[in-house]
């Protein structure tokens, strides 16, 4: 039984590819079969796990109805982690997805025969940062919707659009089970009053919702896409570390898989 | 003479609200007439200038072709800021702008009035993280482009895409005489090694296109939106303060005015 998890947020720079990077290590560390779907034309994930651009291996093709091909699923740099990578061309599917047929469920049936193979217990999406077709298609794909937010003033006023939309594709009948995985709090500093303020407001509109595993901010975890790795195998000792491994735990046992 | 200055990069919350923000009330306080059109349906730049929820007052309409109402200029919390508001339903524009006629020009041809009146010495618009139809029509009525980087390590991977997009623009037609305004480097935080070594990666591919003043990364610039108000007039001392008044006035010599 594979879940398939979206990690989206249509305001930039939350830490929706950290998250995803991250935390698939972490998931694979703990004996989780994972497949990361990078579906950001800006391809940081495909980076941020190790990998160089790889031309014509994006989910382009398959959005408009090709089957996923073997190769086009790569090794990480992590065991465990597998990857369907991007490239700048995905771009230009939103334009060509937009004018085809059932173009809300393109993902969702290009993912379907993965899932059926029962070879992952997690797919995780990482968006880019709009509410696009591309975003649009994760959401139609997947059981549950992980978002990030950074501590941030600014991240606060995108929080009220993503709970619309989900509400949107659950009544409107293109994904009528999509449920909140959770909200997880992201670039915490404990030196600012800010942080403390935006945990407490996020906390008033979502309580229950919330991991209680705060990401706090942490040079190494921005340090390490640098080279090419996640911040497990760049320094395994850090905060980040220590941080995303407690968030894994935390998110299998709301999976009730713990 | 208006100079139309685009603020964009596909990677995001790399600080193009905050540079337009703050680089508009700078540029007010060195006596220029500033308009400033938030282009991003997230509508931070609207809030960052003092301003709640607009229904109805984004560019939506104009980019399908009504002329833009006076009532929908608005005063900001800075004296010499207008501001063009943007709303939620300004992502829905995208779909209806790909569709219709002569689809690059429709902001052009929406700012060409404002720009004849001479009210106005500069028009800054902020654009949504993404390479859409939005930006691209904010990058076809410009002069120039104005490039925030964050010091971090997947803002350098956005850089070339960015550079090539401009040359086709300009190779293609749609904008011929696009010029590059100037890269900013944002957030950069001295205490990591990671902050020099970006700013020498972006040097190595940009040498001379770079601005001299970097902006650092400053708690106050992050506080300032939630009092809507730019860092000048939150904490007018700050180094947040400081930097962007530095900014404004290399912009104003390198566009050949101060
Ligand atoms: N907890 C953290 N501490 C320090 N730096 C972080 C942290 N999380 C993310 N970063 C850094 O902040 C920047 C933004 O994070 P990231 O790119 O993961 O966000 P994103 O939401 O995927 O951005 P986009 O919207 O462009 O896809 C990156 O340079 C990343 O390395
Ligand atoms: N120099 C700085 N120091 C500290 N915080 C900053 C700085 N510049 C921007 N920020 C904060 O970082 C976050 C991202 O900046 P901002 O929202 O301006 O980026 P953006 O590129 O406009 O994002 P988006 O891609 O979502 O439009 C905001 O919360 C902002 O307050
Ligand atoms: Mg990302
Ligand atoms: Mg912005």
């Amino acid at each position: 039984y594979t879940r398939v998890v979206a990690i989206a947020n249509q305001k930039g720079g939350v830490g929706k590819t950290t998250t995803v990077v991250n935390l698939s290590a972490c998931l694979a560390d703990l004996g989780q079969r994972v497949l990361v779907v990078d579906l950001d034309p800006q391809a940081n994930t495909t980076s941020g796990l190790g990998l160089g651009r790889q031309p014509g291996k994006s989910l382009y093709r398959a959005l408009l109805g090709e089957p996923i091909a073997a190769e086009n699923i790569l090794d990480t740099v992590v065991p465990g982690v597998s990857l369907i990578p991007s490239e700048l061309d995905l771009a230009g599917a939103e334009i060509d997805v937009a004018r085809a047929d059932n173009y809300l469920h393109r993902l969702r049936d290009a993912l379907a025969p993965l899932r059926a193979t029962g070879d992952y217990d997690f797919i995780l999406i990482d968006c880019p940062p709009s509410l696009g077709i591309l975003t649009m298609n994760a959401l139609t794909a997947a059981d549950s919707l992980l978002v990030p937010i950074q501590c941030e003033y600014y991240a606060l006023e995108g929080l009220s659009v993503i709970h619309r939309l989900m509400q949107q594709l659950r009544d409107g009948g293109a994904n009528p089970n999509l449920a909140l995985a959770g909200i997880v709090m992201t670039m915490y500093d404990a030196r600012t009053k800010l942080g403390g303020e935006v945990v407490r407001e996020v906390n008033r509109h979502f309580a229950g919702q919330i991991f209680d595993t705060v990401i706090p901010r942490n040079v190494r975890l921005s340090e390490a896409p640098s080279y090419g790795k996640p911040v497990t195998q760049y320094d395994p000792h850090s905060a980040g570390t220590a941080a995303y491994r407690r968030l894994a735990e935390e998110f299998l046992s709301k999976q009730g898989l713990s």
